[in-house]
């Protein structure tokens, strides 16, 4: 792991007197190889290289006894400020608050959605799940199906309206169940479709929701960084959902996304049953990132 | 800016290392690749010829391995995994449409018995593919599903079964035995039957599609990949370093979500994709 290999680093250059400039670049070498392997964007991990690099080049790494504990510290502060940074706490306070779920085919919306309803009402409110997708082969059935598992209402009026008229439909609709909360799964869509995108900005325009979560799928690669660019200006999001933690992949996308957009990590999804929802942890997130 | 002999246009290099690690090839991969361009060029040389040095190299990688002909048996079954929503059950509907208008029989088996919806989903392809299907009760055995699918087609005369097999991660050891067990069943229950897994990855997925590979072909008989999503702007690279490693075939891409996005993988336009 990466302790391990400052260490080594620091040990093989110990001979040459105190720590220097060297040391630390052999160290800063680690960290990008690290990153990179961890699936880390490599324009987002050099210059996240590059904002440790200075840090480490301070007094306290070079005058320490203990320099690569120093830089393994710095680099662990860094990551964690950049993940967790603008920690908002989910806003629900509209009636009904509006919550959409966007993001690529298969990245987990729908799961979400079923996960989301649970936890908002754990939280004392009334979800009501909506079934925007219109395109997917049995997508407004699987999502009523998670519906009727976790016993939530859900508004499916089938695939002939269009997004934006089955959004107006499901505030009505939460308005004569009296649910306070409005969650619509969308449809999965390429970053790069512009049709797919202009509908999802008309239906969030249809829905003024408090809420706009990007589901992203934590083993994505490097396009981490473009489809989270893409989201932020065409639909513009509140908060970004990780899916999947519960493999074995780094995630650095989870950097990716959260240092290009500085857009908070709200929720991580950790399995397919609708309990598998978690708060976000930076520091755990840091820890898996760096191996 | 003239190069005397043995000088390398760094500048250059740098440029491809980034696409080559922008495109998901991974650092230890791209390593190799750029330690092999700096030995195979020498001075005078420029970005174009770097670029075509790296092309033949990946060309070599990803079009080398041979595309084996389908197991000996019949009917043919070809089994679909893959980690969860990475294209298993749109992939399955376009390539029975392909084969069936490439004049074989196609019979679709519902091994997903778990995900809500899921068989409804391979339903609606079935029926827009134009063939049958065969499924249970949510709920049941998969490997049940995939001995019945195999009797029916045997009993029609059916050429080709596909199943289609419920997302798993590959660290859940508990769904990769019953993985397994669909296997077993079907090649210690069905005499001569020409079976065979293929694993499908996410093009938009990085690294740990490697990782997904290795699991998944471990003590499986996995014949092919199918790479879904090409049409997104990631370029699937991780393929490469399946290649050096497993050296199993891609067999088709996905290029979109109608029942049409399947073509077969063609080497050279999937590394043009890659170098641009
Ligand atoms: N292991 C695991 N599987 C998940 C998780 N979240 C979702 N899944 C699975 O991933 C697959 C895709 O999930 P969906 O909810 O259908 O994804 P989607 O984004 O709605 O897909 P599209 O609507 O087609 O874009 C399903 O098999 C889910 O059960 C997770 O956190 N862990
Ligand atoms: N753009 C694009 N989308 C695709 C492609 N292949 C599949 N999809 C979409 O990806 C999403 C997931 O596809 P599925 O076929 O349900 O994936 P799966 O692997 O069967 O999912 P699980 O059974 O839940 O594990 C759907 O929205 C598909 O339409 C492709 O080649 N391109
Ligand atoms: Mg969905
Ligand atoms: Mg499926």
């Amino acid at each position: 792991d990466l302790s391990d290999k400052f260490a080594r680093v620091f040990k093989e250059l110990r001979g040459q007197g105190k720590v220097r400039e060297a040391h630390v670049q052999s160290a800063m070498r680690e960290v990008r190889r690290a990153l990179l392997e961890a699936d880390v964007n490599y324009k987002v991990a050099r210059d996240f290289v590059a904002r440790v690099s200075e840090r480490s080049l301070g007094q306290a790494v070079l005058a320490s006894l203990t320099p690569d504990q120093q830089i393994v510290k710095i680099v662990h502060e860094e990551l964690v400020s950049l993940l967790g940074a603008r920690n908002a706490p989910f806003n629900l306070s509209g009636n009904p608050a509006g919550i959409m779920i966007v993001g690529l085919q298969g990245s987990g919306k729908t799961s979400f959605a079923a996960k989301l309803a649970v936890h908002v009402r754990k939280k004392g409110r009334r979800p009501l799940l909506v079934a925007a997708d219109i395109y997917r082969p049995a997508a407004v059935e699987q999502l009523s199906v998670l519906a009727r598992q976790i016993s939530a209402p859900v508004y499916a009026p089938g695939t002939d309206r269009s997004v934006v008229e089955i959004v107006e439909g499901g505030v009505r609709e939460a308005r004569r169940q009296l649910c306070d909360t409005v969650i619509v799964d969308t449809a999965g869509r390429l970053h790069v479709d512009r049709g797919m995108m202009k509908e999802i900005a008309d239906a969030k325009r249809a829905l003024g929701p408090e809420e706009t979560l990007l589901v992203l799928d934590s083993m994505t690669g490097q396009e981490a960084v473009r489809v989270a660019e893409e989201f932020l200006r065409e639909v513009d999001f509140t908060g970004v959902v990780l899916t999947k933690l519960d493999g074995d992949t780094r995630g650095g996308a989870a950097l990716s996304v959260a240092s290009v957009t500085g857009k908070p990590i709200v929720f991580a999804c950790v399995g397919e049953k609708p309990d598998d929802l978690e708060a976000f942890y930076p520091d755990r997130m840091a820890s898996r990132i760096l191996g | 800016q003239i190069l005397s002999g043995g000088a390398l246009d760094e500048g250059a290099i740098e440029d491809l290392e980034a696409v080559l690690l922008g495109a998901d090839i991974g650092v230890e991969a791209t390593e190799r690749i750029i330690e092999r361009l700096r030995a195979s060029t020498g001075g005078a040389a420029g970005a174009a010829d770097y670029r075509r040095i790296i092309a033949a190299e990946l060309l070599l990688i990803i079009g080398e391995t041979p595309k084996p002909p389908p197991p000996a048996g019949a009917p043919r079954v070809i089994v679909v995994i893959g980690v969860n929503g990475v294209g298993k059950t749109s992939t399955i509907g376009k390539l029975a449409y392909r084969l069936k208008s490439e004049g074989s029989s196609v019979l679709l088996a519902a091994c997903d018995t778990f995900r809500a919806a899921a068989i409804d989903q391979l339903e609606l392809w079935a029926e827009r593919a134009g063939v049958p299907l065969v499924r249970q009760q949510m709920g049941s055995d998969p490997a049940a599903v995939a001995f019945d699918a195999v009797q029916a087609a045997r009993s029609r005369g059916i050429d080709v079964v596909i199943a289609d097999t419920a997302g798993r991660l590959h660290t859940r050891v508990n769904l990769m035995d019953e993985l397994r067990k669909v296997f077993t069943v079907l090649s210690t229950r069905m005499e001569g039957v020409g079976l065979e897994g293929w694993l499908v990855l996410d093009a938009n997925t990085g690294q740990n599609s490697l990782r997904q590979a290795e699991a998944f072909t471990a003590g499986l008989p996995i014949t092919g990949l199918v790479l879904t999503k090409l049409d997104s702007t990631a370029k699937g690279g991780a393929v490469i370093a399946i290649q050096q490693k497993l050296r199993i075939p891609v067999l088709y891409v996905g290029l979109g979500e109608g029942i049409d996005d399947l073509a077969p993988f063609d080497a050279e336009e999937f590394v043009a994709g890659i170098l641009g």
